[in-house]
């Protein structure tokens, strides 16, 4: 079963068309392997992408070498999905 | 684990594994079997049924509604939506006058696990998985976006070539079975008048068209039923949706379903983007399955509703 131990969801606000088709191109970056949970749509609506662990990092670094805005949706998608699994069989029993 | 009997003992309010859902499918029809019947429409890559519920007061060759949840697997909200519409259109059909004038003179279908193997697998092996689980020759990656590969702008912008890609197109329209059994179902009934595909999350309310910037002729109409079921929807919880068509609300994505299916005539298409806003995305807590349910059937309703009083 596949873990996800330290992803994080990162939620990414961007200030204008510019940084928009920044957020854009990183679609294209396979070495983050980033998940799009949300494209990329129009300036008023955030981009979520869940990023491994590994490429926290260098991800995080990226966006600010772009001074992006963005803020942790997700702090450890593992932890909420134990609890989602918890509470599946919590309920069935 | 404590199976529930029958459909009223059935736990809504949490997710449930696709033999669970399976089975209350099967109870749903064994015990309202005047009004519910199963189809079993294919079978997906990995061999499991593709069951399609169909709520029918009578009648042959009525025009039809079709509902669909969950051909993103890892969108648990929406499989389990899905079962709740199925459960309260039996509970209101003969309660609730205008369900009950829908179903007089239309038919209801639902396909609540429209992409089981990646579903299996969002339970069982990778909770993040969106595709179809049949392999890609040549690729290291399974999967294909089974709402990418339908005969709409098929490979045009939108869509990737990757089959690493979450948004992989496939090698060709229709390769995916969990896609080809749905064309081959709505080519066969050929009086289908409304159809909806349930996805998560984003809270919109979108029709045709997503692979160009071509405005579908009948924008106008679209337009304002998607406002009168958004306002229907915000009535309960105000639960805020954005409403237009795919290329202008979201992005460029070709190969989508509703663009097939409205260029197959059927005038009603519609794609949900159920909740969340932003704080749990796909996984959103169980304990707002019932309260998403619901908001979005007042929504359905509403479409449902415009449907059978315009037939075409």
């Amino acid at each position: 079963k596949e873990t996800f131990v330290g992803h994080q969801v990162i939620r990414i606000s961007a200030k204008d068309e510019v940084q928009l088709s920044l957020i854009k191109d990183l679609e294209d970056m396979v070495e983050f392997e980033l998940d799009f949970w949300r494209g990329v749509t129009d300036v008023e609506t955030p981009v979520d992408v869940r990023v491994p662990f590994h490429s926290l990092q260098s991800f995080k670094s990226h966006l600010e070498s772009l001074n992006m805005d963005y803020r942790i949706m997700i702090e450890d998608l593992q932890t909420m999905l134990d609890e989602e699994q918890e509470e599946m069989e919590s309920t069935a029993r | 684990v404590a199976e529930p009997r029958n459909t009223d003992s059935f736990d809504f309010s949490r997710y449930h594994t696709i033999s669970e859902i399976y089975s209350f499918q099967d109870m749903l029809v064994a015990e309202n079997p005047d009004l519910v019947s199963k189809i079993v429409i294919g079978q997906s890559y990995e061999g499991r049924a593709l069951n399609v519920l169909k709520f029918s007061t009578g009648g042959t060759g009525r025009p039809a509604i079709w509902i669909d949840t969950g051909i993103h697997s890892r969108e648990w909200v929406t499989q389990a939506s899905g079962t709740w519409f199925a459960k309260k259109i039996v509970s209101n059909y003969g309660r609730d006058p205008a369900l009950t004038a829908i179903l007089n003179k239309m038919d209801i279908f639902v396909e609540i696990v429209t992409n089981p193997d990646g579903f299996y697998y969002s339970h069982n092996s990778n909770r993040m998985w969106r595709k179809t689980r049949k392999p890609n020759p040549g690729s290291r990656c399974a999967g294909v976006d089974p709402n990418r590969n339908w005969d709409a702008g098929f490979g045009g912008p939108g869509a990737s070539s990757n089959p690493c890609s979450e948004t992989y197109r496939g090698p060709r329209a229709h390769s995916e079975s969990e896609v080809q059994s749905i064309v081959n179902f709505v080519k066969t009934h050929g009086n289908i008048q409304a159809f909806v595909s349930i996805h998560s999350y984003s809270q919109m309310l979108l029709y045709p068209y997503g692979y160009t910037r071509t405005p579908v002729k009948d924008q106008t109409e679209l337009h304002n039923l998607a406002k009168k079921a958004i306002t229907d929807l915000a009535s309960l919880y105000g639960t805020r949706y954005r409403y237009g068509s795919i290329i202008n609300t979201i992005y460029q994505a070709s190969g989508g379903t509703i663009d097939w299916t409205y260029n197959q005539g059927i005038k009603y298409s519609y794609t949900f983007e159920l909740r969340d806003t932003g704080r749990y995305g796909f996984i959103l807590p169980a304990n707002q399955i019932i309260p998403t349910a619901t908001e979005t059937w007042l929504a359905l309703m509403a479409i449902m509703d415009h449907a059978s009083k315009n037939t075409y």
